[in-house]
């Protein structure tokens, strides 16, 4: 454990704390999009098929149950609690999660280390959370009219990206053997998807103004 | 080993 990945886990982990915090406390789920909770639901549970086969520390173990946790209940919290799901914007988040899904499935068969059920899901997992974020970043520029804390909130999961990236440097240079190009490529997608965000969310941040996008 | 190195990120 460094300390890049350390800090890429706790960026990740506050970004979902952010969410649940806007959704259980405010009640509301305004300018999230469900397509994207969905689509992490089934990263996580795709990737984390091994929690009771493979054991690497409590930490890991912990973190998986989290972040499985979470995903799900945020699914929940959306479909079906009675007050925030009438805050869902139904009728601007109709990305077409399916037209994600497929072809991650199809690459996952395609290119992988292994060919075994376990390592293809997990191989999906890494391309699916790559372009998971996509619906939400429709949304926002549906929308844009962007609250503080799901303005925070993406910006949270960027930074996890980024520190992702930085953990993998280091690794490459500070172990022998540790090379994954298909996490990396992937990570690399999933964090340039967020470059545009950024670039908005730092303008408003410098300008000390709302979180605007341009239509 | 290599498996278990892929796998110890979350």
């Amino acid at each position: 454990m460094n300390i890049f990945r350390l800090a890429g886990d706790m960026t990740h982990l506050a970004s979902v704390l952010v969410l649940l915090l806007k959704i259980h406390t405010i009640k509301s789920c305004a300018g999230v999009s469900l397509k994207t909770q969905e689509l992490y639901a089934i990263v996580f549970a795709t990737r984390y098929l091994d929690i009771l086969t493979s054991f690497v520390s409590i930490y890991n173990t912990l973190m998986k149950l989290i972040f499985l946790g979470s995903s799900f209940s945020i699914v929940w919290y959306m479909k079906y609690h009675k007050t925030v799901r009438r805050t869902y914007d139904r009728d601007q988040d109709t990305f077409r999660h399916w037209f994600l899904m497929l072809p991650c499935l199809l690459l996952a068969l395609l290119i992988h280390e292994k060919f075994t059920f376990f390592e293809v899901l997990w191989t999906f997992s890494l391309y699916l959370e790559a372009v998971a974020i996509l619906p939400q970043l429709v949304l926002l520029q549906r929308t844009r009219n962007i609250d503080n804390l799901t303005g925070q909130y993406i910006f949270l999961l960027g930074g996890y990206r980024g520190f992702y990236i930085l953990n993998w440097i280091y690794r490459y240079f500070t172990e022998p053997h540790y090379v994954h190009w298909i996490t990396w490529i992937a990570g690399l997608v999933q964090t340039l998807l967020y470059a545009d965000f950024f670039y908005y969310y730092f303008l408003s941040w410098k300008n000390n103004k709302k979180l605007q996008l341009p239509a | 080993a290599k498996e278990e190195e892929s796998h110890d990120e979350l």
